[in-house]
């Protein structure tokens, strides 16, 4: 996180605002509740009051603006700059603009009205932009659903104001996962039309064969509809689609558009009830087989036939001997698979074990964050 | 994802208003080399801040990061 220089703040806890106009976007109501909520994040980690002014000079004074707007500080019409906020001061100081020209939601649609004035708002307060882009003053905007702060937003603020002293109870979301971090573990690896996916947490990396370094992004900015934390997920270059597996549930991916017609339940693909999640799945373009980890065991899965071949579950103990953990013990656990030219790449928290698929035989046992050019 | 701007022109003037905006470069230096290295600086500042790979250079992520929606407020305080 990062605080204004000299650490400005406001020296009183008890901090007014005045709505000046509203946006034709929303109803009214919805203005109003999206500003209070937006507001209560703060309050909730800080001794901080709010209190609302329907006339005269607020501390916080909040409206909807095109282009010049009446502070030298013009918007730029639809998209790019979305809105505005003046750190804590006179005048103009703790003021939060939004720019008329863009459509304010309070869904999932661009711009949810909440998540930016909530943004917004920790600049009124105090905070400047993060690095952190898991959190909610990092600058550039991203949908998420639940309580937007990130615990890094909260060792932010509470630097300004000190907690709650009533210690109320709020469930911030994590710090973004450092790629280089030896301990890292992931969630699943997929490729995608040549791309490499490898999620962790409510984020993933792009890895792209032009781009240099992985791109982190929170799964939920690039598709909404998709749960906040992915289990598996892989490649049928055949049929040109991702699956996406989250608990029972699974979702197809074509390019990056979400296929039509799911979620589908996993059951469907042959497990019984008593599965309620898959680990790791990995799809074998030699025998046109896809490999499901759940658990300590696995499964193959006829892609042409679309059934769970006979004689599965199988232990993964057994079946991929040589997996050894630093502690000596064997690995009957994947977190994540991938499959290159003959080899299984098997993730084990943070390790990955290159897999001879052929000789069932542990080549090589790298770090899991190797993937990520660490 | 949006388009981004078309010629090696376009990019540089977006680049140069959205360092201008954010990252607190003053205005009026291109076309020296005095400025190209200012400008540089402002691309690497800013490359840091969004963990993209420091070249100084207005590569393709770069340029993608700038074009994203965004709050209005700088990243770097002047």
């Amino acid at each position: 996180y990062n605080l204004f220089p000299k650490k400005l703040k406001w020296q009183k806890t008890l901090v007014t605002f005045r709505i000046t106009n509203y946006t034709p976007d929303l109803k009214k109501e919805d203005v109003d509740q999206a500003i209070h909520d937006a507001l209560k994040v703060w309050s909730v980690v800080t001794p901080l009051k709010f209190k609302k002014l329907h006339e005269g000079i607020a501390d916080i004074m909040i409206g909807f603006g095109r282009r010049e707007h009446g502070d030298h500080n013009p918007f730029d019409g639809p998209e790019g700059l979305l809105a505005h906020a003046y750190a804590p001061g006179e005048g103009l100081g703790g003021d939060t603009h939004f720019d008329e020209d863009e459509t304010w939601t309070k869904d999932s649609h661009t711009y949810n009205l909440f998540l930016v004035a909530a943004h917004e708002f920790g600049h009124a307060l105090g905070m400047g932009h993060s690095k952190d882009p898991g959190s909610l003053m990092y600058p550039v905007y991203s949908y998420a659903q639940g309580f937007p702060l990130s615990e890094d937003d909260i060792k932010g603020i509470q630097e300004l104001y000190g907690p709650n002293p009533d210690h109320k109870k709020v469930k911030p979301k994590p710090e973004a996962p450092n790629k280089c971090d030896p301990e890292l573990s992931i969630d699943a690896v997929t490729e995608l039309r040549g791309e490499k996916l490898v999620f962790k947490d409510r984020f993933f990396w792009r890895l792209h064969p032009q781009f240099t370094e992985p791109e982190l992004t929170l799964i939920q900015s690039t598709w909404p509809q998709l749960p906040k934390k992915v289990n598996a997920a892989y490649e049928n270059l055949e049929k040109d689609i991702v699956i996406i597996f989250s608990g029972i549930r699974m979702w197809a991916l074509n390019g990056y558009t979400l296929v039509p017609g799911y979620p589908k339940y996993i059951h469907r693909l042959g497990f019984p009830k008593s599965v309620r999640k898959i680990d790791a799945a990995v799809h074998i373009d030699d025998t046109g087989k896809t490999l499901f980890f759940t658990d300590e065991d696995y499964w193959s899965y006829n892609e042409q036939s679309g059934k769970m071949d006979p004689g599965y579950p199988k232990s993964i103990k057994d079946d991929f001997p040589g997996m050894q953990e630093r502690d000596g013990d064997e690995v009957d656990e994947v977190d994540a698979a991938s499959y290159k030219n003959g080899y299984l790449y098997l993730f084990h928290e943070n390790l990955q074990y290159e897999y001879s698929y052929n000789k069932r035989k542990v080549a090589r046992i790298m770090r899991t964050n190797d993937l990520l050019n660490c | 994802a949006e388009p981004l701007p078309g010629n090696k022109t376009e990019k540089w003037l977006f680049a140069e208003r959205y360092l201008r905006r954010y990252y607190g470069m003053q205005p009026g230096l291109l076309g020296t080399s005095k400025s190209s290295d200012v400008m540089t600086e402002k691309i690497r500042a800013m490359q840091s801040f969004y963990k993209l790979e420091v070249t100084g250079k207005l590569d393709h992520n770069t340029l993608q990061v700038m074009k994203k929606p965004r709050c209005g407020v700088p990243d770097v305080a002047e």
